[in-house]
């Protein structure tokens, strides 16, 4: 803001160094921590309609790749796939108070439809479309 | 490739669900996919006419779903012999709708076999199953007209398509004409007709759903038996049976029920 004191001013400073400090510190035990987790990436879930018993009504497809989104946004998030600008200004503010602020969540960034082909009780067919059914590609928010 | 596609999804699921487990995922999967219950559909030949087109439908969107959009497979797969009779169709309501549905008929007998002077066919389908949200964009009825080697090549047929309006118990009903067109004895194929004006009429007044009738003309205008001509009825084999197909777009977004 243009319109800040020079008292304000000072504490905007003040509250800076101490942000670097603690991604500084906050990085470094990232770093040396010895469980490496797994980073935020797509996993394949594969929904199968004939193991739920389901092949005397639904007619295509036999299954569906669903795909699911699992592992950690941790900092540094720019080497993560498809991280949001919000996700990494969310890291940042983890890191200066983490017992409050959540770490950005790993969550489907881009979504596809299937279409199913199935009967109803009437024996009429029915071919719908649905949208964001399969996720295509995960990322931090 | 079973193998493989084995081993591909087994990274995930190592043990059998237990029968509680597959019946909340089962229950999770119908939420999904907006079904209140699982669907036990009475007679389900999937070889019949009707899921057999929309198979075709289903593998024409899936093969095509990265292209900006797909065509309306105007030779289906179930046409062994001859040309479609069929003309093709503007695409756009293929790749606009949400929603496809087909409509097995209702009609258990033909009226052609009983002593009526006019030669016709009756149809009746059932709308009343339609999802909630659902718009009707475009609808046909298709028939299948078979060669017929008895009849003169150059023989044509003028086939006539109505409405029902009204039915009453001492003379014939009262119908509109939706569509009428000369057909070769030769030609072979899908027959279909426009009746989306006729579905949005019946989803808004189901109880004036009175069904189609179909009646065949010889050129001096005599009433011809739609069988005479080829024209495939409840007696003739599964895979040619007619049917009603509706395009449908969404009206409203689906959410799903808080359980």
């Amino acid at each position: 803001s243009a319109q800040g004191g020079g008292k304000q001013r000072h504490g905007n400073r003040y509250k800076t160094a101490k942000g670097q400090e603690a991604l500084r510190m906050a990085n470094i035990a990232e770093n040396s921590s010895g469980d490496q987790k797994q980073a935020c990436k797509k996993h394949e879930l594969y929904v199968s309609f004939r193991d739920l018993g389901w092949q005397d009504w639904i007619i295509a497809p036999e299954g569906y790749a669903a795909y699911y989104c699992m592992g950690e946004c941790a900092f540094p998030l720019n080497s993560y796939m498809n991280a949001t600008n919000h996700a990494i200004v969310q890291t940042l503010v983890h890191f200066i108070n983490p017992e409050t602020v959540p770490k950005p969540c790993c969550a489907p960034t881009q979504l596809h439809a299937i279409s199913v082909l199935y009967f109803d009780d009437s024996s009429n067919v029915i071919l719908k479309k649905y949208r964001n059914m399969v996720v295509r590609a995960c990322g931090c928010h | 490739n079973f193998t493989l596609d084995n081993e591909v999804h087994s990274s995930f699921i190592h043990r059998r669900l237990k029968s509680q487990e597959r019946r909340e995922m089962q229950r999770e999967i119908l939420s999904i996919l907006g079904l209140p219950h699982r669907p036990r559909p009475h007679h389900h030949g999937k070889h019949n006419a009707a899921p057999m087109f929309m198979l075709d439908l289903y593998n024409a969107m899936s093969t095509e779903a990265d292209e900006d959009g797909y065509s309306y497979p105007y030779k289906p797969v179930f046409t062994t012999q001859g040309p479609p009779i069929a003309s093709l169709q503007d695409n756009n309501f293929l790749n606009d709708a949400d929603m496809v549905m087909s409509f097995v008929n209702l009609v258990e007998h033909d009226k052609e076999f009983l002593p009526v002077r006019r030669h016709h066919r009756e149809f009746r389908f059932d709308l009343s199953q339609i999802p909630e949200g659902e718009a009707v964009t475009a609808a046909e009825f298709r028939i299948y007209k078979d060669f017929i080697q008895e009849r003169f090549d150059n023989e044509t047929f003028r086939i006539s398509v109505y409405q029902v309006l009204e039915e009453h118990s001492d003379r014939e009903s009262d119908l509109f004409l939706l569509d009428s067109r000369v057909i070769w004895a030769a030609e072979e194929g899908w027959l279909v007709f426009d009746i989306t004006a006729t579905s949005n009429h019946w989803v808004l007044n189901p109880g004036r759903n009175l069904g189609l009738q179909l009646a065949l003309e010889s050129v001096d205008g005599e009433s011809v038996n739609p069988r005479v001509a080829g024209l495939i009825g409840r007696n003739g084999p599964q895979s040619k049976q007619p049917f009603m197909v509706a395009f449908f777009k969404a009206t409203e977004v689906h959410i799903r029920s808080v359980r």
